[in-house]
């Protein structure tokens, strides 16, 4: 808005990631002092022997009801964005639809360590072979490197809600009918995420380290996807009568 | 992509808890 006096539009904008940011806490699946109570507990091995030996559609219909629970999160956080639920329905289900999973791989460095190289579970903390029966050892290194690396960047909680809802909005999704809104949107929460890392006194490559980010994100997803049509194309049938409902309407 | 997606709609009618 043009006619916005910058006093203005900075008070826009610092109620804009208030905002965000206390959508995120309130839908952020762990929190993080809950996250400090389970101390970081690892699977013994025993324990990560009986998630190999698993079979292949066991695990899988696991991990489609842990993602399916953590987008269900990503679906709150969504609707309290200021300005997503004014977009059309339509506009709403594309920009959850290809966004949800990009926002649960951001959100999975809060419950990443970076120094065990694990993730928090099924109520521990796994290493990347906790998953092997999946049968996608290539992907799940990359998704395990992707939060090493978001880890890296040790973005605040504020810094990580304005990202996700950033990633969320974005505008150059396929199928968009208000595509001019969500830019609107999208500019905006990129600015408020700008304004926040100033704020905040970081230094200027975070933001462009954050962009290499919004591509890293898309190939896990459609990677993720490959993987469950190849996995599709073997169990249909378990695919149709054991994984959640909304995983398939998402993924499908 | 309502009618394909009823599941994300109904959750999206919800009103936030």
């Amino acid at each position: 808005d043009g006619e916005t006096s910058p006093t203005t539009s900075m008070a826009e904008l610092d109620h804009l990631v208030q905002v965000i940011s206390k959508s995120h806490l309130e839908t952020c699946q762990y929190l993080r002092e809950e996250l400090q109570q389970m101390s970081w507990q690892n699977f013994l091995q025993d324990e990560v022997e009986s998630y190999q030996s698993k079979p292949r559609e066991v695990m899988w219909q696991l991990c489609a009801v842990k993602i399916t629970e953590a987008i269900q999160y990503v679906v709150e956080f969504a609707k309290r964005i200021d300005g997503f639920m004014d977009l059309c329905q339509n506009d709403q289900i594309v920009l959850l639809k290809a966004g949800s999973l990009e926002v649960v791989f951001v959100r999975m460095c809060r419950v990443f360590d970076s120094q065990n190289n694990t993730v928090y579970f099924d109520g521990k903390f796994a290493g990347p072979e906790v998953f092997k029966a999946l049968g996608c050892d290539d992907l799940i290194t990359s998704v395990f490197d992707f939060a090493k690396s978001m880890c890296s960047l040790h973005l605040s909680e504020d810094e990580l809600a304005l990202f996700s809802a950033f990633i969320l909005l974005s505008a150059d999704r396929t199928w968009l009918q208000e595509k001019l809104q969500v830019e609107k949107l999208q500019q905006k929460t990129q600015l408020a995420l700008q304004h926040l890392l100033q704020k905040n006194q970081r230094e200027d490559g975070v933001l462009n380290k954050l962009r290499f980010k919004v591509s890293a994100l898309r190939s896990l997803c459609s990677r993720h996807t490959e993987k469950l049509s190849a996995f599709r194309a073997v169990y249909p049938d378990i695919v149709r009568t054991h994984f959640p409902p909304l995983y398939k309407e998402l993924f499908g | 992509l309502k009618e394909k997606h009823k599941i994300l709609h109904q959750l999206l009618q919800n009103s936030t808890s």
